[in-house]
Order: C-alpha cells, then structure tokens, then sequence
C-alpha cells in the first residue's frame, strides 16, 4: 500500500529497462503536443493491440503478429481541393526516412476503406501507386480483408527495391461517389490509408547499451 | 547433516512467520500516468514488472529449479562458513511487453520489449 513517490523523486534517468528504452522514444517535455494520431489509425492500432495483447500487456501468443514491432505511418497530403463532382482524387506520400537501422522490415501493407456508406449515396474508393514521379500509376488491388470492412494491399516489393529501402511512397486515393444523381450528401472526405510496416526489431530484448563496462580477459 | 535439516525445517518456516518470507514474486506496479507519460503511451496504462524477495530456504525445492551450485553453495553456508551468503532470491522467468505509443511525428508504434515483466523466482 505504497503511495506512490511523486514525481519530482523519481531518478532522471530511470532505471528500470524498459522505462530506459521507453525514455529514447519519448517525445520529450510532457507538455509536447501530441501527434495527429487519432480517429481511424488510432482506433485500428488499438483492435490490433487487443487481439496481440491482454490488460498487462503480455503478448496473447508468441508471435500471434508474425513480428515483434508494427509501425502506422500516416500520409502527408499535398493539399489542394481533392473533389472534383462525383470524383475524390487526393495524392498521398508517406516518408520512411529514419527508420531505426536495428528494425528490419518484414512486410508492408496499406490499408484503406474500398467502401464508406454515406447518408443517401455509397464512397467507393481504390488505391493507385505513383511510380517514377508521375509518370505511370499502378492500380492496387486489395490483397486481404481483416476486420470492418477494412482492405489491405501489400506494397512490399515497391518499399525494397533491391538491397536498398525507397525513402517515400506516393499513392493516389481515388473514391468516387455511388448513388441516385441528384441525391446531394454533403462531401465528406474518406480518411487517408495509412501504410503499416511489420518490422522486426533485433535489439528488442537487449538491455540499455553501455550497461556494464568492458572488462578486460585475464 | 542434511537429515537435520529436513528435521528442522518447519520450525524454520514457522520462526519467519510463514510463507511469506520464502523467495518469491512481488508486484511493483508503475503506472505511466505517474511518470507523466500516459499522453503518448496509449496502452498498457501501467507495467508491472514484479521482482523476486525473500529467504532462499536451506533446503532447495525442485520448483526453484535452482542450479546445482546454489544447493552447495546453501550447504557451505549452513555447514561450513556463514559468512558464504545464502543463494540470491532472483526471477527465473520473464515474459515479453507489449507497448502502443505515439511517435514523434504522429505515427503509431506497436513494439513488444522481450523480459520484461518477471514470471517466477529461482535461487542462485
């Protein structure tokens, strides 16, 4: 039945492994605004992190994820009015640059809602991959179904080009709107897809560096 | 002398007020809103890692699965020389964390963290 020591007693630097690790992530002083993290990718982390967790946060099963990291990159839009009448067209990038070396990337897919029910009409929407600027675009088709009408596309062979890793990847999302013409919704615009990576981290289960000074072999 | 000691042991057990006092786990909860950082940890709201306390007994049991040397080691300290400190009371087991945060630039990180929460004790 310990209080718990306020805060301003805490070590700077804890020492507890785990608050070690977390403290290279965090985002700095506590009054650092929070990413735009939230609505769809953030509800669709947290159905992943309930199906691959319990309420103390032991994994269900070894590897029920296939992987021990899963990193939910969002798109940064370029801006500019997306609808043009019934269509939706908005160009997507997202930046890989600065992946941690240590993580190694196993899979990556894309995940999009093909459908979006609105009050009198229906969105219906397709991912295209910008190749070379602008040059060709490639239809994705989905490549699985999870949960809740949500679609996956693997991109997996266009983030590895080789031995090397690409540093973006640019998508078209294009939607267009199913319905009686004449039925006027409002134009909502469908959230963006935001692109998962399935990493796996070799150092997952090493201890803080420069835990223990080197000594030498008698 | 081993007799003896399986002969006295209950009275040992019964001297340190019962079970108690036998290595083993502790909870140590930490709750990540008192570290201030529940505004980019979605989830687990705490983490506890538990840690190993109390007497390693004289006589090992099988389920500490304790190394040969820490039943010598026991015996030198009860036979032979005290000040050869009685096993350690140390987690045996660990289980792997799994942890949903909010990175810098928005994105959204799952990371399982390996041996991080203690699962039993031995003595060693």
């Amino acid at each position: 039945n310990q209080s718990p020591p306020p805060l301003g007693s805490l070590p700077a630097v804890p020492t507890l492994p785990l608050l070690q690790a977390l403290q290279t992530r965090a985002p700095g002083s506590p009054g650092w605004q929070v990413g735009p993290a939230s609505g769809q990718p953030l509800r669709y982390m947290l159905n992943l992190y309930r199906r691959a967790a319990d309420r103390e946060g032991r994994p269900r099963r070894r590897r029920s994820l296939g992987t021990n990291t899963i990193r939910l990159v969002q798109a940064t839009s370029h801006g500019g009015q997306p609808w043009t009448g019934r269509w939706y067209l908005q160009a997507l990038t997202y930046h890989l640059e600065g992946q941690p070396e240590a993580e190694h990337l196993l899979r990556a897919t894309v995940v999009y809602l093909p459908s979006l029910s609105l009050a009198r009409s229906r969105l219906l929407c397709a991912l295209e991959l910008v190749v070379a600027g602008e040059a060709s675009r490639v239809l994705l088709s989905p490549t699985a179904r999870p949960h809740h009408g949500w679609a996956e596309v693997d991109v997996t062979p266009y983030l590895v080009l080789g031995n090397s890793s690409v540093g973006s990847l640019a998508l078209r999302h294009v939607c267009v709107r199913a319905g009686r013409t004449g039925s006027h919704d409002t134009l909502v615009a469908p959230g963006h897809p935001f692109l998962l990576l399935y990493l796996n981290d070799t150092q997952a289960g090493l201890a803080p560096p420069a835990a223990e000074p080197h000594r030498h072999r008698r | 002398d081993t007799g003896t000691l399986a002969h006295d042991l209950p009275n040992y057990l019964r001297e340190q007020g019962g079970e108690k006092s036998d290595c083993s786990l502790r909870p140590f909860p930490v709750s990540f809103a008192q570290l201030g950082w529940d505004h980019w940890i979605i989830a687990p709201h705490r983490y506890n890692p538990r840690y190993c306390k109390g007497t390693c007994p004289h006589l090992l049991r099988y389920d500490y699965h304790a190394p040969n040397h820490a039943v010598v080691q026991s015996f030198v300290h009860q036979l032979v020389d005290a000040s050869v400190p009685r096993p350690s009371c140390v987690p045996y087991r660990y289980s792997p964390i799994s942890v949903l945060m909010i990175e810098r630039n928005g994105g959204i990180l799952y990371k399982e963290y390996e041996n991080m929460i203690a699962e039993s004790c031995t003595c060693r």
